[in-house]
Formats: C-alpha cells, sequence, structure tokens
C-alpha cells in the first residue's frame, strides 16, 4: 500500500513540466526515502534525476518498495485537473496496475480522484558516482533560462568555459556568434541573486542548446540554478526542491572528433 | 565536427 499525501499539490505539477519534455515514460520509484525518479531521453543523451524525500509529505505511506511505470504527458493531464491550491494525494495498492490522485481542494469542499493505468517500462537504472567538479556555478535560475534562450536563437550548442575571469556561454551560428559572460556577484540585496562561481581548475565544454533549455522547464521550481561541470563527466544542471529534494539534470557533452 | 557523447558512456547500469 501507498499512500502519499503532499500539501503543496502545485509542486508535483511543476515537476511534470519540468521533465515531461524530455521523457516520456518512466518509472517512479517509492521507498522508505522517498519518491524518486531516473530517466533518460530517448536518445541517451541527458538523465533526469528526481527526488522528493519522504519528510516533505504531510503523509507518507510505502509499505514496501515499489515501481510504478507511467506515461508522463498522461500523469500531466491527470495533474492538469487539480486546482493549484490543492492537496495532492497519491495512492496504490500493492500489486495494482493502476495509481490514482486525490485532489482536495484547501476548504475540503471539492474532492476529486483519477485513477491512471500504470505500464511495464524496461529502464536501465544508472550508477551515477560521486564526484569533485572542476567548476560550479550557482546562479540565478531565471538568468540562466534567458542565456539559453538567447543563445539558442544563434546557435545550435553552447560552450561553457570556467577561467579566472568568470564563466562564458558561447555560440556561433549561420547568423553570427554570441558571448556572455558572468563575474561572480555576491553584492546583491537578496542571496538568490547572487551569481557564486567555485573553481579548482579552467574547464571548458560544448553542450547542445536543446537539452539545455529543456532542462530550464524546471526553473519555476527554484530561484536558483546549480551548475556542475568537469571534463571528465556529464555537466549537472540541478533545481533544489523546496524542502523536499532536488531535479537534476546530466548532459552528455560534445567533443571534436 | 562534434561527436555527442552519451549518458553510457560515463555512467554504469547499477
Amino acid at each position: 500500500m501507498l499512500e502519499l499525501r503532499l500539501v503543496q499539490g502545485s509542486l508535483l505539477k511543476k515537476v511534470l513540466d519540468a521533465i515531461k519534455e524530455l521523457v516520456k515514460d518512466a518509472n517512479f520509484d517509492c521507498s522508505t526515502t522517498g519518491f524518486s525518479l531516473q530517466a533518460m531521453d530517448s536518445s541517451h543523451v541527458a538523465l533526469v534525476s528526481l527526488l522528493l524525500r519522504a519528510e516533505g509529505f504531510e503523509h507518507y505511506r510505502c509499505d514496501r518498495n515499489l515501481s510504478m511505470g507511467m506515461n508522463l504527458d498522461n500523469m500531466a493531464k491527470m495533474l492538469k485537473c487539480s486546482g493549484n491550491d490543492d492537496i495532492i494525494t497519491i495512492k496504490a495498492d500493492d500489486g495494482s496496475d493502476s495509481v490514482t490522485f486525490m485532489f482536495e481542494s484547501p476548504t475540503q469542499d471539492k474532492i476529486s480522484d483519477f485513477e491512471m493505468k500504470l505500464m511495464d517500462i524496461d529502464s536501465e537504472h544508472l550508477g551515477i558516482p560521486e564526484a569533485e567538479y572542476h567548476a560550479i556555478i550557482r546562479m540565478p535560475s531565471a538568468e540562466f533560462a534567458k542565456i539559453c534562450r538567447d543563445l539558442a536563437s544563434i546557435g545550435d550548442t553552447v560552450v561553457i568555459s570556467v577561467s579566472k575571469e568568470g564563466v562564458k556561454f558561447s555560440t556561433r551560428g549561420d547568423i553570427g556568434a554570441a558571448n556572455v559572460v558572468l563575474r561572480q556577484n555576491t553584492t546583491v540585496d537578496k542571496p538568490e541573486e547572487a551569481t557564486i562561481i567555485e573553481m579548482n581548475e579552467p574547464v571548458s565544454l560544448t553542450f547542445a542548446l536543446r537539452y539545455m533549455n529543456s532542462f530550464t522547464k524546471a526553473t519555476p521550481l527554484s530561484n536558483i540554478v546549480t551548475i556542475s561541470l568537469s571534463s571528465e563527466l556529464p555537466v549537472v544542471v540541478e533545481y533544489k526542491i523546496a524542502e523536499m529534494g532536488y531535479i537534476r539534470f546530466y548532459l552528455a557533452p560534445k567533443i571534436e572528433e | 565536427p562534434c561527436l555527442q557523447r552519451k549518458i553510457m558512456d560515463y555512467f554504469k547500469e547499477d
């Protein structure tokens, strides 16, 4: 038996909006730790890892580990039927081939339930090693989204370079080229407006902007994004989900042939 | 020309 009650139901809608462009079908894993998902895009170039910790739910019951295969477009359709202030409860019985989403209005005067069929999904679970990164950039998520959007209108790929000067986002296309340089800036009114660049070693990597732009669909989940770069690893673009967990996107770089 | 690497090139199956 599984019963997860999330008071801030809108959070689940935002999570779905953040990942459904990248991944079509995925297994949601439920354990005593929390509600999680790990899935790759169909080209196996990007990977998303989601964790919503058990402590973040008002009520969390998961009698045994359960993996529920869901089509994310269908799940988003169901969640769209909830009100923005609704409490969402996810329920499933052991061995059941369906999951139920229950929506309660804040004043308890409207209660709906939507049952969705589960599906069998063959998915490989990858081990993500703990790693030291050459550089870690922490910046406003809206600024990162704007840079990715702006550069995608010029080129298809972005080179992210971190040096003593700061972090540079560069692209090149048929109509021209663009460079955006950000310097560390901690003299801001609010901590979430700061740009912090932690560099152990200079690093420069090339990534497809299409994927970066897809990751920025998670912007409504957090004011801050953290970008971790290492020349030997996929980049990690992380959005923390307040008091609950995170969405991490991993993207394999493009390399010179 | 750039070659797009895959996630599997870096992370192994559990």
